[in-house]
């Protein structure tokens, strides 16, 4: 645990002597930090200057076009409260993704080590960085997806950092709103849920979300199965905090201006910075405390676990490791802090955490792969005025499927389903036409057909271009790029 | 997944023309029998 004050070396890009490397030349791989959306997450030294990196290692038959997504996105910013991206490297089957190292891990690391919530002045300071990087990221139009605690990350310096872009999407002029399902069932917004397309501010709604996850140690339905949760959200008014009257005005209403339902009503990252809770907030010096006491926690345990390990006659004892499963407000005039359960535990406060099973376990949803959904099923689903199954549902089932066969369904057969044929209301239309209008009808198919294929050329052509970057890149620095 | 996208495409247009075609077709036989 050292905080240490020596300017940190800034990092800006791997120059091209370390990425035409083997990149266990360039680093030395330290220790496994977690797993991230896609693939494992490694600390590492950068041999060259010291300076410590974070290493996503993917295994390249992984979804090889999300990943470059996510590539590209962090490569296009340029932002403190962005994780910024130094360069990848081929090695084996995996692919290795550098990265911007926040020592002090996510937010919901920190609150899970220390078995404690944030406190108001902390929650305020972490959203007024994450509505920053918010900020950046609408302006370039590009949309986060997945916020919640355990996307943003907290260097040991205090400062706040938004990270996996595993399911950021890009806006474009001619799609400004889209109409994938992604995200975290608890965090997503009900227009997110509702396939209506959405924008940047979907973002908005999960930062609220976040905020009371902050607070709470939870967000809102996360007791509930994440399915029922799934129809609550779009349905129910917007959720607010389990007792308000425990937190202050400010906060309170600046939860309920992120969590309005309807998406044309909902503040801007920008509108929000000006908001009083956020305002008000004070310097992130005040995440010190936090951040050292979260990582005296850290080491404490790996210590305990070295000591375990050495003696192998303890059993077990990792249960109590993170989760002590229940977790007691502190008292009503304290400023929000829940503490592990013991001689303090008044059942009325007594919030309890089930383990993580809904929230934790379940993890990022990704619904309609951009190529579903650029293959324009929203739309087909429209015209042909088909009752559709929403596509949580097909999620979900989906899940089951995998956990019971473990094997892969035809998408060609979806494909195939959702082809557009004449429906019977067509027909019907087509009868009140003149046959003038028919023929008129007629000719215009072809333009619109070519017009048509141009889009969908142009919009797999978009997607094919970052991948075939990557590999002129490759091909340009000897695997590394 | 192109390619999928492109059979589609032209597999509705074409069943769409099929049946603007076969309702001119209608119009032609039931103008033809009034005549």
């Amino acid at each position: 645990v050292q905080l240490r004050n020596n300017p940190r070396r800034q990092l800006k890009k791997l120059s091209e002597d370390s990425l035409t490397k083997q990149p266990e030349e360039v680093f030395d791989v330290l220790e496994k930090l977690g797993e991230g959306s896609y693939g494992s997450v490694f600390k590492a030294n950068f041999k060259e200057t010291g300076e410590i990196v974070a290493i996503k290692q993917v295994p390249v038959e992984s979804d090889l076009q999300e990943i470059i997504k996510e590539i590209s996105i962090m490569q296009q910013c340029n932002s403190p409260h962005v994780v910024r991206y130094y360069g990848s490297y081929f090695k084996d089957s995996d692919l290795w993704i550098v990265m911007e190292y926040c020592g002090a891990g996510s937010i919901s690391d920190i609150i899970r080590l220390r078995n404690k919530t944030l406190t108001e002045e902390e929650i305020a300071m972490v959203v007024q960085s994450t509505l920053k990087g918010l900020e950046y990221l609408h302006f370039m139009r590009k949309i986060h997806r997945d916020i919640k605690a355990g996307n943003i990350l907290l260097n040991t310096e205090g400062q706040v950092k938004l990270a996996d872009f595993g399911v950021a999407g890009q806006l474009t002029d001619t799609m400004a709103k889209r109409n994938t399902v992604i995200g975290t069932p608890f965090w997503m917004a009900p227009e997110v849920i509702q396939e209506i397309g959405y924008n940047c501010v979907a973002d908005i709604w999960s930062l609220g979300i976040t905020a009371i996850e902050m607070a709470e140690g939870k967000p809102p339905y996360a007791d509930i199965h994440p399915m029922r949760a799934i129809f609550m959200i779009p349905t129910n008014p917007p959720p607010t905090f389990r007792n308000p009257e425990q937190w202050s005005q400010p906060f309170r209403d600046f939860v309920s201006q992120c969590l309005v339902k309807n998406p044309e009503n909902r503040a801007t990252a920008t509108q929000l910075l000006q908001h009083p809770f956020i305002k008000n907030a004070k310097s992130n010096s005040i995440l010190k405390a936090l951040i050292t006491d979260a990582m005296e926690i850290k080491l404490k345990k790996l210590e305990a676990q070295l000591r375990e390990q050495d003696q192998e006659d303890e059993e077990n004892s990792e249960d109590d490791e993170v989760d002590q499963g229940t977790m007691v407000r502190a008292g009503p005039s304290d400023s929000g802090t829940i503490r592990a359960a013991g001689s303090l535990g008044e059942p009325a406060r007594t919030l309890i955490e089930h383990d993580g099973t809904m929230v934790s376990q379940l993890g990022t949803m990704v619904i309609n792969s951009d190529d579903e959904d650029d293959a324009g099923t929203m739309k087909r689903r429209e015209e042909t005025m088909q009752p559709a199954k929403p596509s949580f549902l097909e999620y979900f089932e989906q899940k089951e499927k995998e956990a019971n066969h473990n094997s892969g369904a035809g998408d060609a057969d979806h494909i195939v389903d959702t082809r557009k044929l004449p429906t019977e209301s067509d027909m019907d239309t087509m009868r009140t036409w003149s046959v003038e209008e028919l023929r008129v009808k007629l000719a215009s198919l072809d333009p619109q057909m070519e017009q048509e294929i141009e889009e969908i050329r142009q919009r797999y052509q978009a997607k094919r271009q970052p991948i075939m970057d990557a590999i002129e890149a490759k091909k340009r620095r000897q695997q590394n790029f | 997944l192109f390619m999928k996208e492109l059979e589609r495409i032209v597999k509705s247009y074409e069943a769409y023309r099929q049946a603007l075609l076969s309702e001119v077709d209608t119009r032609k036989q039931r103008q033809q029998w009034y005549a």
